[in-house]
């Protein structure tokens, strides 16, 4: 429950609905999380060695790094993970397809996404790295039907995380986010080899809350 | 932690004094990945003539708050009373925490640090 008075206000005014819990033990911060906060705080990067070139000013509600605009960045992980069956020995034939889950209650209604960059890790296996031809990624909304895919794009490799935009694809733009979102995955090698193994994956969610910052078609004055 | 108000108590002159947020004095540091705090400041001074004058870094200017200035200067019973030290320049921060979703989330703040201060 909320605590009553000036904190709930302030609780409220940081964008907390309720009393923060406190960190997750087993949650550690991704690189990407780190390398966009050197790069906005301002502070450090005025009195600390990564001063930002000079000339250059960061934008208000803009993330420079994601050339997007937006002032709230948040890496949410698959809650599907956990309810993931352990998966076959990679075989070749019919590959699985993984179930993964966003939880995006945080997400005010208020806030505009401006980007929902979905981002797989796959498991190292000699077997698949250097597969000829690459690998098709199919993402369709989970439960529906074969032919419900939303988008397909080509990887030509699985050392480097694979990286798909959803926004415009599993989620309309100028929408607000759903309360979560449930996404079926699948990863076809374009010549028969061995299955691909799912690691991780995790949704960077970048919105703007137009309440805290000028509206995106906001005419320049 | 603030520093000690200059000038014997809240006197001198209109301008930023340091006040750094430490997280942890506020009990956010659970929850607060980065940064432990920062330096807020805050602004506290006389606006009386001639600090109504010198705007920072600027050339003196006539304005509002220096014809108030004056009119207190002359007659120090009227209503209108002296120009206010505010916040003339502010800057933003960004904070990086957990939210109760788990989620690692970036938020930017506008308005989180004052720069400079001047009458008003």
């Amino acid at each position: 429950p909320a605590p009553p008075g000036p904190a709930a206000a302030l609780l409220q005014a940081l964008g907390f609905p309720d009393v923060p819990r406190g960190a997750p033990k087993s949650r550690p911060v991704p690189p990407v999380m780190w390398r966009l906060f050197r790069r906005r705080d301002h502070q450090e990067a005025r009195a600390g060695p990564r001063r930002t070139p000079l000339g250059t000013t960061l934008r208000p509600c803009h993330v420079e790094e994601l050339g997007v605009a937006g002032n709230i960045v948040r890496h949410v992980p698959d809650r599907g993970a956990a309810a993931r069956p352990p998966e076959p020995a990679s075989a070749a034939g019919q590959c699985p397809e993984w179930t993964v889950v966003f939880d995006l209650s945080a997400v005010e209604p208020a806030e505009r996404p401006s980007q929902a960059r979905l981002e797989l890790r796959f498991a190292a296996a000699e077997a698949t790295a250097g597969t000829a031809g690459g690998w098709e990624l199919s993402v369709a909304p989970a439960g529906a039907g074969p032919g419900q895919v939303v988008l397909r794009q080509a990887v030509p490799a699985l050392g480097m995380p694979v990286r798909a935009e959803l926004l415009g694809a599993a989620w309309a733009r100028n929408t607000s986010a759903p309360r979560s979102l449930r996404l079926t995955l699948a990863l076809r090698p374009r010549a028969p080899a061995a299955c691909a193994s799912l690691a991780e994956a995790s949704l960077l969610l970048v919105t703007l809350d137009p309440r805290l910052c000028h509206p995106l078609a906001r005419p320049r004055r | 932690e603030a520093e000690p108000a200059g000038g014997g108590g809240p006197g001198g002159a209109c301008r930023a004094r340091r006040l750094y947020v430490s997280f942890r004095e506020v009990g956010w540091h659970r929850w607060v990945i980065a940064p432990r705090g920062f330096l807020a400041n805050y602004c506290q001074g006389k606006c009386g003539l001639p600090a109504a004058l010198s705007e920072p870094g600027g050339t003196p200017a006539l304005n509002h708050a220096v014809l108030r200035a004056l009119m207190h200067a002359a007659a120090p019973s009227a209503a209108a009373g002296l120009p206010c030290c505010v916040p003339a320049r502010l800057s933003p921060i960004s904070v990086l925490f957990f939210d109760n979703s788990d989620n690692v989330v970036l938020r930017h703040y506008e308005d989180m640090v004052v720069d400079e201060c001047g009458c008003r």
